[in-house]
């Protein structure tokens, strides 16, 4: 069940429709600090539920649509869409493409959509069960987890252990 | 419930200890549930020991080391269940030359079962990337994503190239 | 001692305003004290604008703008009193080839009162500095200094020229 | 009032006696991970009067002494010394050089010494009022110093600016 890509309007600095193809294999982002290449890591956390504005460094969740500058204008919601190869059925969906959407609108809440038809997180979250999608520890991998894996304090190692059975 | 957290514990324990292995060449590394009559409320303690070294409590380790014990311990958990992506932002940075490479070839070992996105500011990594992306922000707080040749990562510095185009 | 902290706080404002806007190259940061009764415990918050982006919070800055923003109060709280010597662990760890110059240069511009000792895995800090230590583990876990010469840091990779010594 | 040079014995992995000589300008410190380069930082924090042993990265001031490797034995005492040219008389003590020394030995408190004489933290921390030395936020900088001064919950820039004033 390979992904295909991951599809961003309005989401933080993406004002644009934006189009991530995903290669097999390793595939390196680079850019200046300030870019962006961290925000796309937020958008695919956020589609995939995340629910917690300040693990996406914000203070509401609105704050993931896009602000606007100093010469544009701010945008009304942003959406996100994950694609993934379904040829195999891994899914238990009747597609060989499976698109998982998340769009937010300023003073909305979140909506979700499983190929264009809308659906409740927990649709979402039952569709890939046992598949190694979520936002599990190792999907998405930063910098930070570094100190909390291994502070005994955090106990965060338990947690990890705790989703993983 | 107990017995699945013990049967996941002793299967990641198994993977951190060989993960770490192949990471530091050598050394050694355990994960230890500390049992109270209930597991699902023991202890787990990290031990990691680079080769030649005594054995210490991980906090003496050094930044390089905790990253590498701490990627040992994620991927450990990945081998349960792998996930058919994985994203890490800059987990490259504390890391030398020599560690890097050996980063890179555990991405390469799992990149058969799983599409890895590394966003990284390290030449190394970006040399060992099947595939380049580059997010620039020409426009101030527009990011917008190209892709990147490896003729251009080589020829000059790619930020440099990212901000020509 | 309530007239003393306003006038270093005030100090600090200026030196923090013109040493950010030189390591953005433009932007505009501001420190605010928010006042209560008594100066003494009211809230102090740090406002930063890299150039061209919008006003928001530290927290939606990249992991490399918000280093560079920490360095530059840093500097503005040691411009009140300059230490004799100055060590920098790693410091430029997150931060891209430009603004790894620009950090170089803050450096440069304190060098005439300030011994800087600056801990580094990246090469072009390396090149910046005026002298070279380098440390090596030749017997695990007995940790030697040496002298580095640049010719030896840019003939091979310095890791392996000090493995070599 | 420059710094001279460092002396190490028996400091965490610098076994043997070690000098670090600081010279004018900048002064790079390279090596692979796990060398001993923030093992330096520590060893000038510690001489200057750090009291945490948490801040050095152990869980007791003893965790500092050399502890043996596969091959060697543990040490019995650590010893830290900060040189410093005093021919401008910036010090109020009457010797050209004026040397601060710190020794613990196992389950033993620590002695300082001012070339050579036995003295109190206190008597150090009064000889450098005013000079910039001491183990403030802008003598030693750490990459986690980064994290603590742009949150806004850490009050840290507080604490800073107290410091200097
Ligand atoms: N809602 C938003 N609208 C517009 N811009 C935003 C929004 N949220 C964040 N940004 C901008 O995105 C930028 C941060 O991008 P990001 O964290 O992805 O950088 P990065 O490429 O990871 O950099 P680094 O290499 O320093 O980590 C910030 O400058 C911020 O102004
Ligand atoms: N008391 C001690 N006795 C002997 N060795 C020690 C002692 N305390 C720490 N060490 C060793 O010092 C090493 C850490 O050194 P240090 O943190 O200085 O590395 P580093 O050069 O900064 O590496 P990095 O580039 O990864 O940050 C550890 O491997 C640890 O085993
Ligand atoms: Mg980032
Ligand atoms: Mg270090």
């Amino acid at each position: 069940m390979r992904l295909k890509r991951v599809e961003m309007i309005g989401f933080k600095s993406f004002m644009d429709r934006t189009v991530l193809d995903f290669r097999d294999g390793i595939t390196c982002v680079l850019g200046p600090n300030g870019c962006g290449k961290s925000n796309v890591v937020d958008a695919v956390r956020w589609v995939l539920g995340e629910q917690s504005a300040k693990q996406l460094r914000g203070e509401k969740m609105e704050d993931v649509i896009f602000k606007g500058t100093r010469r544009r204008k701010p945008m009304s919601s942003a959406e996100v869409s994950l694609v993934f190869d379904n040829t195999a059925q891994r899914l238990n969906l009747p597609y060989a493409e499976v698109a998982v959407t998340r769009r937010v609108s300023r003073a909305g809440t979140s909506d979700y959509f499983l190929n264009k038809t809308p659906c409740r997180l927990k649709d979402i979250r039952d569709l890939f069960y046992d598949t190694g999608v979520g936002n599990n520890a190792y999907s998405v991998i930063e910098q930070e987890i570094v100190g909390q894996v291994l502070d005994p304090s955090e106990d965060k190692v338990r947690t990890i252990l705790e989703e993983g059975s | 419930a107990r017995e699945m957290f013990q049967t996941t514990f002793e299967q990641v324990r198994q993977n951190f200890r060989e993960i770490f292995t192949t990471l530091f060449s050598g050394g050694e590394a355990d994960l230890i549930l500390h049992k109270t009559d209930d597991p699902l409320q023991s202890d787990i303690q990290v031990m990691a020991r680079p080769s030649g070294k005594r054995v210490d409590s991980v906090s003496l380790l050094s930044g390089g080391e905790r990253a590498l014990t701490a990627i040992a311990l994620l991927f450990a958990v990945y081998l349960i269940k792998p996930s058919p992506f994985c994203l890490l932002d800059e987990v490259d940075a504390p890391l030398d030359d020599m560690n890097v490479g050996r980063f890179v070839r555990l991405l390469e070992r799992f990149s058969d079962r799983t599409q890895f996105i590394v966003i990284t500011h390290n030449k190394l990594t970006m040399e060992a990337g099947n595939h380049l992306y580059g997010v620039t922000m020409e426009e101030s707080g527009v990011s917008r994503l190209v892709s990147v040749s490896f003729d251009e990562l080589r020829g000059e510095d790619p930020i440099e190239a990212l901000e020509g185009i």
